[in-house]
């Protein structure tokens, strides 16, 4: 553990807190994509099998399972408890391609060809992708609230920190995992548009609309 | 590469 580990989880963290509160405060996840979540969830179901054969720490622990208990959560929120709110109609991303990518994608590339080591891989190769339905209904609306993109911030920096934390641990305990720094690499580009964009307008006070 | 040195990570 470094500190740009714990500061990249304590960002996945708020980020996944503050989508929650977004949701329950407004009784509304309008502007969320259901897809992209759908897509954390299952990314935390197979990354996080190994709660059951792999102890690590205390904090691994808490952290996996809170992980997945608040995507679940999420996705009883926009699917269940307020999916008339939830805007089916700009969420329209073909993420099953995105699915049918990753999966091929590990049982070609991974470190080892057993059952938990490629349902990891897979999950480091989605997550790298899971947030494209999100950004795409974002384009197609031109507009996010600002707690949406608070959200967003915070879970773009999170792989980015851990970009950090790769290169530390690189250097200082020589430990170097292509497969997650690549895709790390992959995840936090995807976010540029968007930071550029909330670092000139929703840190400015401003509103996120897209430029016509 | 240990494929378990990254499962420390989340």
């Amino acid at each position: 553990m470094n500190v740009f580990r714990l500061i990249g989880d304590m960002s996945h963290l708020a980020a996944i807190i503050i989508l929650l509160i977004k949701i329950w405060r407004s009784r509304s996840c309008s502007g969320i994509s259901g897809k992209s979540q759908l897509l954390f969830t299952a990314v935390f179901t197979c990354r996080y099998l190994d709660l059951f054969t792999n102890f690590v720490s205390i904090y691994n622990t808490t952290m996996k399972i809170f992980f997945l208990a608040s995507s679940y959560a999420t996705i009883y929120l926009i699917f269940m408890k307020f999916k008339a709110t939830y805007n089916r109609n700009h969420d329209t991303f073909r993420f099953e391609l995105l699915i049918v990518v990753s999966v091929i994608l590990a049982l070609l590339i991974n470190h080892e060809f057993s059952a938990t080591e490629i349902l990891w891989t897979f999950s480091i190769y989605l997550e790298a992708v899971a947030i494209l339905p999100q950004l795409f209904m974002i384009t197609k609306t031109g507009e996010a609230e600002s707690i949406t993109s608070h959200y967003l911030f915070a879970l773009g920096s999170y792989r980015g920190l851990y970009i950090l934390n790769w290169i530390y641990r690189y250097y200082v305990e020589g430990h170097l995992d292509w497969i997650a720094v690549l895709s790390g690499i992959v995840q936090t580009g995807l976010y540029c548009d968007f930071f550029y964009l909330y670092i000139t307008r929703v840190m400015k006070g401003k509103n996120l609309t897209l430029p016509a | 590469v240990n494929a378990d040195d990254s499962k420390d990570e989340l």
